[in-house]
């Protein structure tokens, strides 16, 4: 069988598909300074299958965490449309499960186009293999 | 009452794939 390092190389999502991948893959943009983008893109999926009891104070904690404060890496990476679009949906009481999509997909290719091949191309990577 | 980072702690575990 084909092993799991070998799998990373082949997509984001096989990397972000395997536990081991995903703590190297943390590591190495913890390095780089970034780790915000992982752990807001995990929030973004664990938000969808939050229960709708959780989701308002839920969806308050991720905008204040990665989107209030401009300076943020995530931030960043995010269109002001994007950006307005949260700002609207998180004073709501029942938020839409899936109002981070965007931004989740906004972070997903910064993800893919940036970092993931620095990843694929690092020490940290190659030594592991 | 979990606060607001517990909270989102175990959102962003949550989301991630179980030991293989």
């Amino acid at each position: 069988p084909t092993p799991p390092y070998l799998k990373w190389a082949e997509s984001l999502h096989s990397l972000l598909d395997d536990q081991e991948g995903i703590q190297l893959f943390r590591t190495f943009l913890c390095q780089e300074g970034c780790a915000d983008l992982l752990d807001f893109w995990f929030a973004c999926s664990g938000f969808r299958k939050t229960s709708q009891e959780k989701r308002a104070k839920l969806a308050k904690a991720i905008y204040r965490k990665y989107i209030v404060d401009g300076s943020g890496i995530v931030s960043r990476q995010i269109k002001a449309a994007t950006k307005s679009f949260i700002r609207d949906c998180v004073v709501r009481p029942h938020p839409d499960p899936a109002m981070f999509e965007q931004a989740q997909t906004e972070i997903q290719s910064m993800m893919e186009e940036n970092t993931y091949p620095l990843f694929l191309k690092s020490d940290l990577y190659l030594e592991y293999t | 009452m979990d606060s607001e980072d517990d909270l989102l702690q175990k959102c962003i575990t949550s989301a991630m794939p179980k030991q293989r």
